[in-house]
C-alpha cells in the first residue's frame, strides 16, 4: 500500500454480535 | 486511490468471537483441565497458542472434539489465559501469576511468559 493514500477510520467496523438474541 | 483503514476492525472481530464462545455458538473443542471443561474454538486457539498450533495441524489430531491438558495445569490460570486470548486482556492476580506463567510455558504462549516475568521482576521488591 506505498504510496497510496491511507485514511483511518476510528468507528466501529462491523456489526455487534449481541450477548443473546 | 485511498485505502481506508478501520483501526477498530481487529477489537471489533475479537469482541465478536467472544460473544460466540459465550453463547458456545461454533465452538468446536472442549478443552478439559483437571475436572474443568472449557468450550473454544479450535482456530482461535490455534492462533494464539503454539502448543494448540502443533494438536490441531496434526492430521490425526485435528478432528478431535476434546482435548485433555496436563492434569498439573492449574484450571484458573488456564481460564485466565483463555480470557486473554478472547479479550486481549490478561488479569494478574498475585496469588495466581505462578500459575499464570506455568501454564503459559505449556501452552507455549512465549510473549505472554516473558511479560510474566518482566511483571514479576518488577514488582519483586
Amino acid at each position: 500500500y506505498e504510496g497510496v493514500n491511507t485514511i483511518k477510520e476510528l468507528g466501529r467496523s462491523i456489526h455487534e454480535i449481541p450477548r443473546q438474541d | 486511490d485511498s485505502c481506508i483503514q478501520f483501526t477498530r476492525h481487529a477489537s471489533d472481530v475479537l469482541l465478536n468471537l467472544n460473544r460466540l464462545r459465550s453463547r458456545d455458538i461454533l465452538t468446536d473443542v472442549t478443552i478439559l483441565v483437571n475436572r474443568q471443561q472449557f468450550r473454544a474454538h479450535k482456530t482461535v486457539l490455534m492462533a494464539c497458542s503454539g502448543l494448540f498450533y502443533t494438536i490441531f495441524t496434526d492430521s490425526h489430531k485435528c478432528n478431535l472434539n476434546a482435548i485433555s491438558l496436563d492434569p498439573k495445569v492449574d484450571p484458573e490460570g488456564f481460564a485466565i489465559l483463555l480470557e486473554f486470548m478472547y479479550t486481549s486482556r490478561l488479569t494478574l492476580k498475585e496469588s495466581l501469576i505462578m500459575a499464570i506463567m506455568n501454564t503459559a510455558i505449556y501452552l507455549q504462549m512465549d510473549h505472554v511468559v516473558d511479560t510474566c516475568h518482566r511483571f514479576i521482576k518488577s514488582s519483586d521488591p
